[in-house]
């Protein structure tokens, strides 16, 4: 079973 | 003031084909440089990054920057009013909350002014580091085009696998396998027909289709396409719009549980 990641996961905010 | 005048309707169209499908409300970014746009698609899974360099543009003026919150698919209604030759030109008002679509046909002899209203849009702004990738493989965008229809027929997820004898791209599901493999043929004499894959190490992810067919709406923006891969980091998908922009997808991988 694969899990889906959120991408916001992998980038800071500005 | 931000004025910025484009030769052919066709780009815009082109571009917000590319970003309608994943992206319903999205701040266009105005600067002395060009224009920008960031976003996430609703389920956060996927980001998409615009860049139009003013030198694009035939004519371009931003006093100040300036964000216009714009709703796709009023914008993309206004621009089916365009034809794909006519010159368009964007204009808005510092303080204003409209933007003015003005299309002039070829022949100077037809103008028309469309003016939409603009939408205050908080959305989170992601800082995307330009990074090296473990694996890069360049394509025709219509090639890639192809692999995500034809393999999402078997399968939600694609697994992509760089080796040194090539890339593979394999789906599986209900009803079986299938795997469609490129081998670097850099040699091939048409740069646009060209497969170059550059590898610092093998290896392997895999990612939802449906997100990848979004990502393909792209296609008629460039000849080629760019994956840029590295081990539990987001895929990067590029078209660059001719040498004076790009259209950049970022995808998370999907990770074993």
């Amino acid at each position: 079973k694969q899990k889906q990641s959120s991408i916001s996961r992998f980038f800071a905010r500005k | 003031m931000f004025e910025a005048r484009m030769a052919q309707a066709a780009l815009l169209k082109k571009v917000l084909e590319a970003v309608k499908d994943l992206v319903t409300d999205a701040n266009w970014d105005c600067t002395s440089a060009g224009i920008s746009l960031q976003a996430m698609d609703s389920s956060h899974v996927s980001l998409v990054s615009l860049l139009m360099r003013k030198d694009g543009f035939d004519m371009y003026r931003c006093d100040r920057p300036i964000s216009l919150g714009i709703n796709i698919a009023s914008m993309t209604k206004i621009m089916k009013c365009a034809n794909n030759n006519d010159a368009v030109t964007l204009r808005a008002e510092d303080e204003g909350d409209t933007v003015v679509f003005t299309f002039e046909s070829a022949d100077q002899e037809k103008v028309s002014e469309f003016e939409m209203k603009l939408m205050d849009i908080d959305s989170e702004h992601l800082g995307i580091p330009e990074r090296e990738h473990t694996a890069t493989v360049k394509m025709p965008a219509s090639e890639f085009h192809g692999i995500c229809r034809d393999l999402s027929t078997i399968g939600e997820t694609v697994q992509v696998s760089v080796t040194k004898e090539g890339v593979q791209f394999t789906a599986s599901g209900d009803t079986g396998k299938g795997t469609i493999t490129l081998r670097n043929n850099s040699s091939v004499d048409e740069e646009s027909q060209q497969v170059v894959i550059t590898m610092q190490e093998e290896l392997s992810l895999s990612f939802a289709l449906r997100y990848l067919n979004f990502f393909t709406k792209a296609t008629a923006l460039a000849d080629s396409v760019t994956l840029s891969m590295t081990a539990d980091l987001p895929l990067v998908v590029e078209y660059r719009i001719e040498d004076t922009g790009y259209i950049r997808y970022f995808l998370a991988p999907k990770i074993d549980d």
